[in-house]
């Protein structure tokens, strides 16, 4: 099984091949690919073989196959449906990015922010960036008709593992969470957990 | 030199130790750290070599040394001040967000928020969570005044590159960015980029 360092490392390798001009370069070394997505080119071909990729040696990798690989590796090359547990400043601040960079990629592939959840009576029925916001007392339902497999946490911390419990039930496996609490996860359940003051103390270094 | 992605670990494993009871537990091993941190113990032994710490062979490191050199190298065992430019959505959830994890901080040292700045009229002179919003064109004296030596940017993609450029020209050297911009870095000066996108396309994987 891939570790999960491996999986967070392949969408700054798609980054880079989604900025080249396939045309112009056809074909891109490990170091290039190194220095552009800031890993070792050793480190590289290491994730890369785990998926069975491996580029030729002493020439690299073709740029639109590669491109290609990743998206399919990562499920990109379908439409990811999206939704949002907690409508306040951070989640409608996510919400518009999440739509405006849905907009750059092409239609029926990528990511797709789809519904926002709030229990806020002011917030239900809203848009915000043409996301409709639901109560979630409807939840379970809007999840699984729309097909929403990855959840974006952006609830108060005492609301958070009320929340997460309620949409593995529904059935989603994949979650951002930005609440600062340790989530109870069940086997099969992936949380990333995102903390802007992990950022921020490892930028203490260089301050 | 210490590379980046060494440095980024850092803030991983001081988060384990922050959240162990060193009474309890003296010594801890690489292998429960790695466990704790979602790291290699192997991976951390190199790291942590870098700084000329290392562990007694097959026991561990002491909880209580390993979490004062690890503040220390992250300068966190001083305060460190932080600025914010763009107090939109996102920089209002992060100030508060900011505010709340420093309380639980000892006086004297980490991660403090002490200003914000803004263009816009109706928040210059407002204040979030205490933090008071400046007019960015009083951000140099303000910066130089509070001695503030990070930024996070969370202006729109347009500001990004002057707002940057007017912190660096006010002497500051590490930033955490939010803005969808590849912004052109002077030598010397470290920029984070983050991005829920990067993070997404991750868990599509477990989608
Ligand atoms: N990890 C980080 O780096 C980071 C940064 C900033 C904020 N945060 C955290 O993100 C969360 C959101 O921050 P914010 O500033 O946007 O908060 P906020 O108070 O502005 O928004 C919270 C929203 O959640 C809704 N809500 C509350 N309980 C709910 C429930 N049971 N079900 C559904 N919705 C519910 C509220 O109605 C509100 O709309 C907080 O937990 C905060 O601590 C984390
Ligand atoms: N990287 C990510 O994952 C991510 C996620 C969400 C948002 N974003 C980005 O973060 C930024 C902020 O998002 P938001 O939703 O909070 O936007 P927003 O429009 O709510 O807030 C922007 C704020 O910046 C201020 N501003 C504009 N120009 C300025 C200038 N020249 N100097 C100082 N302040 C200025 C505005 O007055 C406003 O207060 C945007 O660039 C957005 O694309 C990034």
């Amino acid at each position: 099984r891939v570790p999960d360092v491996v999986i967070r490392r392949l969408p700054l390798y798609l980054r880079v091949l989604d900025e080249i001009d396939t045309d112009l370069s056809p074909i891109i070394s490990s170091q290039e690919l190194g220095e552009r997505s800031g890993v070792t080119s050793g480190q590289i071909r290491k994730d890369l073989s785990f998926f069975g990729v491996f580029g030729k040696q002493g020439v690299g990798y073709s740029t639109v196959t590669l491109r290609a690989e990743l998206r399919r590796i990562l499920s990109l090359h379908q439409e990811i449906y999206v939704g949002l547990v907690g409508v306040g400043n951070l989640g409608q601040a996510f919400i518009r990015y999440g739509v405006s960079q849905s907009k750059k990629a092409l239609p029926n592939e990528g990511l797709r922010m789809v519904a926002a959840f709030d229990r806020d009576e002011r917030k239900i029925g809203q848009q915000v960036a043409g996301v409709p916001i639901y109560s979630v007392q409807h939840l379970p339902g809007i999840i699984e008709k729309l097909r929403i497999s990855i959840i974006i946490l952006t609830v108060p911390a005492t609301a958070a593992q009320a929340m997460f419990d309620r949409c593995v039930e529904s059935g989603v496996k994949a979650f951002l969470n930005f609440a600062p609490v340790k989530l109870a996860i069940p086997e099969g359940i992936r949380v990333h957990h995102a903390d802007v003051t992990l950022e921020l103390e490892s930028l203490a270094y260089y301050s």
